[in-house]
Order: C-alpha cells, then structure tokens, then sequence
C-alpha cells in the first residue's frame, strides 16, 4: 500500500515536471510530501517556478497563474492514470487568450488515451474540439440542444 | 472505452427527452448563462452513482426532477441513461455496450439498471470503481472548481491523487 | 440606528428590483429579513425569479446567473450609497458574451456618481471603457504598463 | 471626487516607478496572466490602510515588496501613493487635491501620509470613513469574488448592507 501510493506519487511528480514546463514554456513544477514519514497520509505541497521568475510560495501566484497550474496538475495526473473521459467544466474561465489557445492544443496530446467533454464559453477552446453543442432556452426554462458549426459561434453568441 | 451517447428526461432544466451523441476526440459544449450546459455534467455524475445533493447543487433530492415554468408543469420523474462503449472490455462484462440508467420518482422511489437489467446503487458503484472514474475523482471537474486543487490545504490534496494510485 | 438601517434596506430593496429587471429585460429580484423582528443582526435573504422561470433557490442558479445577480445587486446599492470610484476585478468572468455586453452598457449608466477602474479579459467590457491600460512583463516579473487604444486589443492579446 | 492617478514603486511585481493616470468615466486593465493587474487593485487597497495579509494575497507584511527576479535584486521599500481630487470637498480638509502615501521598509517600519506630512494609519482611516470607500465595502471587488455577496449565509451578507447605510 505505502510502496504503490510511492511508486504512483513519484511519478505524477516527474509527470508534473514535464506536462508544466510543456504548457508555461519553461519554468519549473515539483510536488513534495509535507511529512515524507508517513507516506498514508501525509499532505502534498506543490512548488512551482514561472519561467524568469523567482520561486514563491503558491498563494502570491494570480487567478490565471492558480488556474493554469492546476490544469498541469490535472494533466500530468491523467497521463499516469488516464480515465476513459474527462468532464471539464469551464476550467478555461480565467486564463486569457493566449492561455486558452495553449489549453486548447494541449488536450489534443491526450486524445489516445481520454475523451473530452468541455463546456466553454471560449473560443479557443470551441475551435478545438471536432463536436459542438449549443444549449438554448428558445422556450423560457427548457433546455434545448443544438448540434452546431463552429462558423455559428458568431450567430449563436449574439441572440 | 468512451462515452457514446447521454440520454436525459425530466433532469433539471431537461423537460424533454434529450439525446447527446459522442465521439471519440473533443466536445464543447457551448450556451447563454442559465441555459442549462452544468445540467448536462450534474447528470453524468449523477447517473454514476453520486448521493451527496450539495454536489448536485439542490436542497433535496426531488431537485434533480423538472420542477416546472410558468408555461409547463412539473414532471414525476428524472431519468438519465449513460450508453458506453465497451469493445476493449474495460468493464469486466460481457458485453460491446453498457447502458447505466437511473430514475428518481417525486416520491423519493429510485430504480438503478444496467443494460436495461434493475441492479442496485452499488453495483453502479462497483462497475465504475477502479476506471478513475470515480465520483471523488479528477474525471469530473466541476464549475469554478478547477483552481481547489491548489487551493486546499495540503492533507486535503491528497484524495486526487489517491484516486490515481 | 434600527430606523436608519431600515430605511437603507428598503431602499436597496426598490433599487434591486429595478436593476434586477433592466439587466435581466424581465423577472423579479427581491431582498427580504430572514429575522424581521431583529433588525441590526437578521440575515438577509435574497429571492430572484428569472424572466419566464419559477421562483427557486438560489444555489440551484448556474455560475453565471449568480455571478449576474450580484452585479445586480452591487449596481442596486451603488446606486443608493454611489462610492467615488469603484474596482472590479474580473467580474465578468462567468458571463456569456451576450451578458458581458449588457453588464458593460449598464456600467456606464452610473459614470455621473462613480468612477470605474475594471480589470477585465473580455472584449466587450473593454469596448466600454474611455481608457485602456495594458499590463504586460516584457521583462520576466516585472511590470509595465502601456497606454492602449481598443484597436491595438487583438494585438495584444495575441503576444 | 474622483481617482487622479495611482503611483506605484516596488510594491509587489511594480519594480520601477509606474504611474497611471485616470478620468472620469471607465478605465480598463487589461493583459496576460501574472503580468500585475490585480496587483494595482492590491495595491490601491493597501494604501487605503488594509491591514489583514490574506487579503493581500501575501503571508507576511513584507510579501508586498518587490521580491526580485533571476535578472533583478529584491528592493528595500514599496510604496504607493493615491492622488485623489478633492474639488467638491468629499473630504472635510481645504486641499484640492488630496494625496494618500504609504511605504513599507524591509525593516517592517510603515510610513503614513496624507499630502506628504506624515500621519497615523487611524488618520487614512478616518480619511476614508462615511465616503462608502471603506475596505470592507463594495468600492473593491476583489478577483473571484463576485458570486461571494450571494452564496455566504444569510447572516454574512449584511456587512455590504452596513457599510451602505
Ligand atoms: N512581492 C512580489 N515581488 C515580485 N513579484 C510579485 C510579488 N508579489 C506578487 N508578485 C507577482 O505578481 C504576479 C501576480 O500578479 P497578478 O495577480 O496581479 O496577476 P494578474 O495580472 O491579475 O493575472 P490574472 O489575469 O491571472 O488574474 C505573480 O506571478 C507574482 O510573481
Ligand atoms: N429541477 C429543475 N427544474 C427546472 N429547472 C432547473 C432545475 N434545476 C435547475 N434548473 C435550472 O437550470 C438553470 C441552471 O442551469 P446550468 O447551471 O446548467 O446553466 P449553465 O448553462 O451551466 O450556465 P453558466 O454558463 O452560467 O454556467 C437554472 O437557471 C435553473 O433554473
Ligand atoms: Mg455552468
Ligand atoms: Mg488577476
């Protein structure tokens, strides 16, 4: 039990390293056990370095900064384990366009292993999916679906 | 194994019958504030198996059944079917599709299938257990939730990545 | 001072029902005391009936629509109490496009009372404002700032 | 009355002197994540004398000061000052302009001014008491605080109804 939580722990850590450096373009991710002696139940801290600047402590980090390492984290962990789908609900809501472009052609490395279902209300990330679905109200209160283009995203937005 | 296709009738702000059919790859799913994108992954997690109502964003239960506008009336019942494809037999069943099913009655009554065969809550527990598809897993992230993972103290961390392991 | 916080509170009352229907085009919005005999220390409930809905809860509203119903709210109390200025900091994340426009045309409703300053990463909150500032790190953790117009926003978003 | 300008030095990630001038009507920040934008709204909420640290986002009184980079040395100080206009007397002092200075060393030594004689924290407090902008009012909205005002309990909502009586 404690060799396994080990085994996996150490490498979602080297996972981590990797997938952060790939999204933030350099930089430096690291997960650490707070008590390393007693592995069952010991919290995890998480250090992080943006690239050129110096280490800090993850509260001073911004919204989208918390946001995009968090999505690191969430990515590095389905590469160890992958699940057969992902359900991402507007995860994308903080981080600014050029972070949702990088988002967006990031999933795409997974797509062997994990289906995705996104809500957005970014373009950038609707341009990378191959399905899209709207939902509407045309009758007050009832969900509808939509099966959309993404050339209708301009219509679609504006009523 | 994927998701081919959710069906959902009377859950929340779903009145009518409603079918989403998957592929492989990335899906987005797009729409005005209120219009009922969260509907869609409150039902998958609720399908799966989840009992916590604070999760599901309700007081009660009965919230997850149509409760009617001020053109339509409230329906009895709350149904969702997740249909997955099953070829590389993630599921140790012998089957190519598994259809997971629930229904909730206004009168607290819930009726739990798979394969359109009645099981009970727990066995929709145990066919999910070790795909990482669990409810306290990373394979669902909810609305605003995203940045938690960071954010809790540190022993709180830890269910995710038990859930990997 | 039981008098005073009364008449404050029926006052922001009316004014949130007025805002609540001009942002929402429609709908009720309606504060009340969940312990009305208790004046200076009663909890105060809030009760919202979107255009076309039944009256509900209000955890079972969507990120959005909460997010909508206290800007609602805020307008209603800067329009009793107006501060001289007022910093919003990414309030318009959860909204959809179309309520972005609506929450950005409702702001300038108020410019004769209140200055705003809006820290935002939606285009059409940045359309409504007189002056744009940018904030970039040309050099790797140190801020600069430069003046914008609204043409330069694709740009500049997209280094 | 309304904001002038904001000068910035050496508070957070503002390593050199940064000066934004405002008029009546909307000014938009705008740019990438992590470039300092909720550090202006920071630190317009320091120099009007907010003292609790988490709410700064820091975990020490000297977090605020600029911390340096791989290519630059942290400094010594930071300091913010707030010019505000004070033509129609929101403010019962005979100046038209009304200057707010604060300054933080290393040392953990503060500096307080208004309209550069030096003062106590309690004075910038005073300063800013009745006119709404106080810190725990709705003059500053902070990042991911928005839906704060609706989902708190009842009982946590009246301190936006305090300040605006
Ligand atoms: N004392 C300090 N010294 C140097 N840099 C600091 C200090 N405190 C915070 N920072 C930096 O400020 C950055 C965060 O800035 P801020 O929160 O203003 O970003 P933002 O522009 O609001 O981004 P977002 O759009 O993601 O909300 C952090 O990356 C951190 O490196
Ligand atoms: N039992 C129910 N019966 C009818 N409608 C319901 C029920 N439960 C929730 N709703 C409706 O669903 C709406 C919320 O939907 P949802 O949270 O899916 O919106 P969303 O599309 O995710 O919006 P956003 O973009 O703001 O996150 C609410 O306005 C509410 O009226
Ligand atoms: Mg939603
Ligand atoms: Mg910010």
């Amino acid at each position: 039990m404690e060799e396994h939580f080990s085994n996996q722990f150490s490498k979602i850590n080297k996972s981590f390293a990797e997938v952060f450096s790939e999204l933030f373009g350099g930089g430096r991710g690291r997960l650490y056990l707070s008590e390393p002696d007693n592995i069952l139940e010991s919290g995890i801290e998480i250090e992080v370095q943006m690239p050129g600047k110096g280490l800090q402590n993850i509260d001073l980090y911004s919204g989208g900064e918390k946001s995009f390492i968090a999505i690191a984290l969430l990515f590095a962990i389905l590469k160890v384990k992958p699940t057969p789908f992902c359900i991402l609900d507007e995860i994308d809501a903080a981080l600014d366009d050029v972070n949702v472009s990088r988002f967006a052609s990031y999933l795409r490395n997974y797509l062997s292993m994990t289906q995705f279902i996104v809500i957005t209300h970014r373009r950038g990330t609707m341009e990378a999916s191959n399905i899209l679905y709207g939902v509407t109200m045309q009758e007050k209160g009832v969900s509808k679906l939509l099966s959309l283009h993404i050339d209708d995203i301009k219509d679609e937005m504006a009523n | 194994m994927f998701l081919k296709r959710i069906e959902i009738q009377g859950f929340k702000s779903f009145a009518d019958k409603t079918v989403l059919e998957f592929e492989q790859g990335v899906t987005s799913i797009v729409g005005p504030n209120g219009s009922g994108k969260s509907n869609i992954a409150d039902a998958i997690r609720w399908v799966m198996g989840e009992m916590s109502i604070k999760s599901l964003r309700g007081a009660s239960m009965q919230d997850v059944i149509f409760a009617g506008t001020q053109t339509r009336k409230p329906v009895n019942f709350a149904e969702v079917s997740l249909v997955l494809d099953n070829s590389n037999k993630t599921f140790p069943i012998d089957f190519e599709e598994v259809i997971v099913t629930r229904r909730v009655f206004r009168s607290g009554e819930s009726v739990y299938m798979i394969n359109r065969a009645s099981c009970r809550l727990k066995d929709i527990h145990e066919l999910f257990m070790d795909t990482g598809l669990g409810r306290d897993g990373y394979s669902i992230i909810g609305q605003g939730n995203v940045s938690q993972i960071l954010s809790t103290k540190s022993e709180d961390r830890r269910s995710i990545f038990e859930e990997a392991a």
